[in-house]
């Protein structure tokens, strides 16, 4: 439901 | 509280100021040196004389870019991670657009009543063709009022964290744990206000903004629900995937 949100969260901190 | 020790705060307080200048879009420095940049007239008309959904597309596409540095923020506040993901996700989806306005007021210049908007600095009239002037009225006021107290970045730092893990947000699944986050965070706040030795109502009048913060956000969802009633398939197919996720 909150893909894109999901996915920012996963990303490793850059 | 006995079970947070000062050491604790002080790193708690380092990491949340060091999340927030890592992730806080611009400088004060760079927004310094822009602050001379104000929207011409003419460029002033052009904003307006934009279509509404144009104008609202803009917006939503600057709001959107915002929010990913407060997830980036967010990311980098020590314990955050450790939330489950669904209360990640609830925090976010009720906090970041909050923050967003919190940090609106390192890019406000509170003696033009202007605020830095692509590119320059915008006063309330640029805002005129989205057709929702009293909630751009009472952004400019917010912004105004957050600028009045001066916060230091550590203190706007602390304040933002506070904001986003609030503990009473609807359908966390662990409230406990958001708690003592939040419990720590505001201890960390207060510490750094002694140590700034900041005037003592000043938590309060902090506190204060929380509840201004609630009902910024709530106009705002009732101006896209009204939007949304006119141009459904402008929010459909042209506003950012994040934004309609947020709230939608």
């Amino acid at each position: 439901k909150h893909k894109i949100l999901h996915q920012l969260l996963q990303n490793s901190t850059s | 509280s006995p079970t947070v020790s000062m050491a604790e705060l002080d790193h708690q307080a380092q990491i949340i100021s060091k999340s927030h200048l890592e992730t806080c879009q611009y400088l004060r420095e760079e927004l310094q040196q822009m602050s001379w940049q104000n929207f011409l007239q003419d460029e002033v008309e052009s904003y307006q004389s934009k279509p509404r959904e144009v104008m609202w597309q803009l917006c939503a596409v600057k709001i959107t870019e915002a929010i990913q540095y407060v997830v980036e923020f967010a990311k980098r506040i020590d314990g955050f991670m450790d939330l489950c993901q669904n209360d990640q996700i609830v925090l976010l989806k009720a906090g970041s657009l909050e923050v967003v306005f919190v940090r609106m007021c390192r890019m406000f210049d509170s003696q033009n009543n202007t605020v830095y908007f692509d590119g320059k600095f915008a006063g309330p009239d640029v805002f005129k063709a989205l057709g929702c002037d009293d909630l751009i009225t009472s952004v400019f006021d917010f912004a105004k009022s957050m600028c009045s107290l001066h916060l230091s970045e550590d203190e706007l730092a602390l304040f933002s964290a506070f904001v986003l893990l609030s503990a009473d947000r609807s359908w966390l699944q662990e409230k406990l744990q958001v708690e003592k986050l939040q419990q720590k965070t505001q201890l960390a706040l207060q510490h750094v206000l002694q140590k700034n030795q900041r005037e003592d109502g000043l938590l309060n009048k902090l506190r204060c903004k929380v509840s201004a913060l609630r009902s910024l956000c709530s106009r705002h969802t009732e101006k896209l629900s009204a939007f949304r009633a006119v141009y459904p398939d402008i929010v459909g197919t042209h506003f950012p995937p994040l934004y309609k996720e947020l709230f939608g």
